[in-house]
């Protein structure tokens, strides 16, 4: 998937399987990616997890999970707020759009989290208080997590390189195995001209819309950019920085 | 090693309870987490300082015995909070975590 950390670089990752996004005194957050397509690199949230951890009077543990086809709007115990003590809403649990969109207030701890199902596959958001961000027991052996520290060098993908070479070769192919061929093939034309349709500014997230219609030939990863970006735009606390145009750097060379 | 600062801090947040009883626990358990949360940040430098370890001790002790848990509010106290950007005590309301300065942002998205 695609990382916009808290500190604002972006980044495009392997990290298949189970990972942390978040992990604090208040939150802890947990994904799964899986394979888009059989065999490839390019993976896409299948599971989320979010535990809020239980808060002195005001609030109960409550655990959050949506899967692949599955974006309840209340807790794993059915329930869509903290519990029974007096400051219980504090934090809810908001249906925006049945099966498709819902949005957690954790007013406690200052955090807005928005989660949607686009397509297949789930997409996250989150606006959290610097203070809950860095409310850690111990920062020096503080865990790695992808939303403060991005992905593990070995687990980032540089995706400007394969659409560089998707575009001279002027098909949706990447040679090597790592990637077998998308179901529906777009040229780098083509995916261009589909993701300006709802991106029009040409930043990082219009970026990885090409990406991934490049990889997964898949139209519906086109809406979860475009999401992404509506979330940023919802989220983000600094307006002249929602769109981002360099991505980090910090790639191992010949990773992909 | 800045213990020191931690215990003042502590003292002067439970100063007049003279006798810390029941209905006052979940007041003195935020101050406590406090004190803790103080201490961890000054941990690397007080290694070996008998104030510190002191310190560390007397907390969990004070835990226990007032049946306090780890996890909560850390600068809520009796209806003050810790302003970081300005290091001052300022109102909040309960249930509140702290009076927030500053937000970040996180995403991910596609494949």
């Amino acid at each position: 998937p695609h990382f916009r950390t808290f500190t604002d670089t972006f980044q495009t990752c392997k990290v298949q399987g189970a990972w942390p996004l978040i992990d604090n005194n208040y939150l802890n957050v947990q994904v799964t990616n899986t394979p888009v397509l059989p065999g490839s690199a390019a993976t896409a949230t299948s599971k989320l997890t979010i535990i809020f951890k239980s808060f002195q009077e005001c609030v109960d543990q409550k655990v959050y999970q949506a899967e692949m086809d599955e974006l309840p709007a209340a807790f794993a115990d059915g329930s869509k707020n903290g519990g029974d003590k007096h400051g219980a809403n504090s934090l809810k649990i908001t249906e925006k759009v049945s099966g498709q969109h819902i949005e957690i207030q954790a007013k406690y701890i200052g955090t807005t989290i928005v989660v949607r199902q686009v397509g297949r596959y789930l997409t996250f958001a989150v606006r959290m208080p610097e203070e809950v961000v860095n409310a850690v027991e111990d920062r020096d052996s503080q865990g790695l997590y992808l939303c403060l520290r991005g992905c593990p060098l070995n687990q980032q993908i540089d995706f400007q390189t394969i659409r560089s070479a998707q575009g001279t070769e002027g098909r949706a192919r990447r040679k090597g195995p790592s990637l077998p061929a998308p179901p529906e093939a777009f040229t780098y034309e083509t995916a261009t001209a589909k993701c300006r349709e709802k991106l029009p500014v040409e930043d990082l997230y219009f970026q990885s819309c090409v990406f991934d219609l490049l990889t997964t030939g898949d139209v519906n990863f086109m809406l979860a950019a475009y999401y992404a970006f509506e979330d940023v735009k919802m989220l983000h606390s600094n307006k002249d920085k929602l769109h981002l145009y360099e991505r980090t750097r910090d790639i191992v060379a010949g990773n992909t | 090693c800045k213990i020191l600062k931690c215990n003042s801090e502590f003292w002067a947040a439970t100063s007049g309870s003279h006798h810390l009883g029941t209905e006052e626990a979940p007041e003195f358990c935020t101050a406590l987490r406090a004190y803790a949360h103080c201490t961890r940040r000054t941990a690397r430098t007080c290694r070996g300082d008998l104030a510190y370890h002191s310190a560390v001790h007397g907390i969990d002790d004070l835990m226990v015995q007032h049946n306090c848990s780890k996890d909560g509010q850390l600068f809520c106290f009796r209806g003050s909070v810790l302003n970081k950007a300005s290091d001052k005590f300022v109102s909040c309301s309960s249930c509140v975590l702290s009076q927030f300065s500053s937000y970040t942002h996180c995403g991910l998205f596609g494949d």
